[in-house]
């Protein structure tokens, strides 16, 4: 089917021979595996360069997002793989530019795919402020234009493309027009027993724009102040070179929750107070040998 | 008292732009500096914490505060890094029990014998950082693998040990280290 298969213990991945993406994310049970269809890569958008006098026009910065256009542009087609594999964990490393690069990382006893991206320093050489987003796409579940995100305080909300619970919208700006905070995970759900959540270590922006579409914005590097009082661009320059971020997302699919004793709604919570309340490590050295320590 | 760095810290980090990103460069940078001095001083809290928790070994071993490594977001860690034995501390907030994959970072070419508080093995893998990572700009690191092992039944709101240690034997760092495959075309 043109794609290499990794299979663990518990999760299995697809990845295309050709592209180096991901293709499709399976779940290991005793009666075979079972094989879900998902692509996954990161776009940029183009931030507004703007006129600040105009209210239609005005530039994207720090408190605003507004792209330079109405859909996101491919970083590359392509992404340059390494395989890792041991006995506790696989990995791919897939590396679209020299700035944009992810591991897809599934360990042998856990039910969720890790995705730790490394995003930066974005180039502004060719005088456009980008915005960087990760888009996931399950072709397979059709959500008619509705899905869920966590809003600080407000639980699980439900949220619909280009519609207003209050009032009657006329959205004059289609891709910022339906971005949503992000406290910890956005859902969709295609009726009871398909579901997919993307889950996130920090708050985020985020949007489902199609059927089956969860996209997350990463990072952002913009050359022009949106006047709306910071007084200057989003535009970090450490080391002359500007800001890299490394953080991760997970992907979990209802098909992943296999036991009974936890269902899918069980599993992504299991999952976010995972993340939430990370263990902490500190480092202690040592000159006793390990029996005396023992 | 010592707390109290990082309660005001997190008190001024309120304030709208910071909490959404929209400060000045410079404010960015004193938010970034004041939560870096609250934090450090918590962690000196949380060491004696732990030297209460743990059984009186003076006379056994040289009395060393625990170090954290902040930058372990970047898989940078000086003490993993340079000391060739060391006691791994894993704290598990949560209020039950949990297993969790620990990540340490450490230098290329070495294997590590990891042993648990009961003197049992620990399984090791070892994984490469992507190449990626090791390029960032202003990252200050001699790490180039993962030191991967599961640590299994941290108790609630308590700790696991791991003694880990540095190892000469070329074997057991091939045994130990990840298979790595690059597709051509």
């Amino acid at each position: 089917s043109g794609e290499m298969e990794l299979v663990g213990k518990n999760l299995a991945l697809g990845v295309d021979k050709d592209t180096g993406l991901l293709k499709s994310i399976g779940v290991v049970t005793p009666n075979g595996i079972t094989m879900v269809k998902v692509n996954q890569t990161f776009l940029r958008y183009a931030g507004m360069s703007g006129n600040n006098h105009n209210e239609d026009h005005r530039a994207s910065g720090a408190y605003i997002f507004r792209p330079n256009g109405t859909s996101a542009q491919e970083i590359s087609a392509k992404a340059n793989i390494t395989i890792i594999e041991g006995p506790l964990l696989f990995e791919i490393h897939q590396v679209w530019t020299p700035w944009v690069s992810q591991v897809l990382r599934v360990y042998m006893d856990q039910l969720v795919l890790e995705m730790e991206w490394l995003v930066g320093p974005i180039p502004i050489e060719d005088g456009i402020g980008k915005e960087i987003v990760n888009r996931v796409v399950w072709p397979d579940i059709v959500t008619n234009n509705t899905f869920y995100t966590d809003s600080n305080g407000r639980e699980i909300v439900q949220r619909v493309k280009d519609f207003r619970p209050t009032w009657q919208l006329q959205n004059l700006e289609p891709i910022a027009g339906n971005y949503y905070p992000v406290n910890s995970r956005l859902i969709l759900s295609a009726g009871p027993d398909v579901s997919a959540a993307i889950l996130t270590d920090r708050s985020q922006g985020g949007t489902s724009l199609d059927h089956g579409h969860m996209e997350l914005m990463v990072h952002r590097r913009l050359l022009h102040d949106d006047a709306f009082g910071v007084g200057e661009a989003l535009n970090e320059t450490a080391f002359g070179k500007g800001l890299v971020v490394r953080g991760k997302h997970y992907l979990l699919h209802s098909y992943f929750a296999t036991s009974k004793d936890c269902d899918f709604g069980c599993l992504h919570r299991s999952v976010g107070e995972h993340i939430m309340l990370e263990p902490v490590l500190s480092f202690t050295p040592t000159t006793a040998t390990t029996h005396t320590w023992k | 008292p010592r707390l109290e760095r990082l309660k005001e810290a997190m008190g001024v980090l309120q304030h709208h732009d910071a909490v959404s990103g929209t400060a000045k460069q410079h404010v960015t940078n004193d938010y970034a500096e004041r939560l870096a001095q609250g934090v450090a001083e918590s962690f000196e809290l949380v060491a004696e914490a732990y030297s209460k928790l743990q059984p009186d070994i003076s006379g056994v071993e040289e009395t060393v505060e625990p170090v954290f490594c902040p930058l372990l977001n970047v898989s940078s860690c000086p003490v993993s890094e340079t000391s060739s034995a060391f006691v791994v501390t894993v704290y598990n907030p949560l209020a039950r029990p949990r297993q969790y994959y620990v990540r340490i970072p450490v230098p290329e070419g070495v294997g590590y014998k990891v042993t648990d508080y009961k003197g049992d093995a620990v399984e090791v893998q070892l994984v490469p950082l992507p190449e990626s990572l090791l390029n960032i700009p202003g990252r200050n690191s001699t790490a180039k693998h993962d030191l991967v092992f599961l640590a299994k039944d941290i108790p609630p709101l308590g700790f696991l040990q791991f003694h880990v240690k540095k190892s000469a034997n070329i074997r057991i760092y091939k045994e130990q280290m990840s298979s790595v495959h690059v597709p051509t075309g």
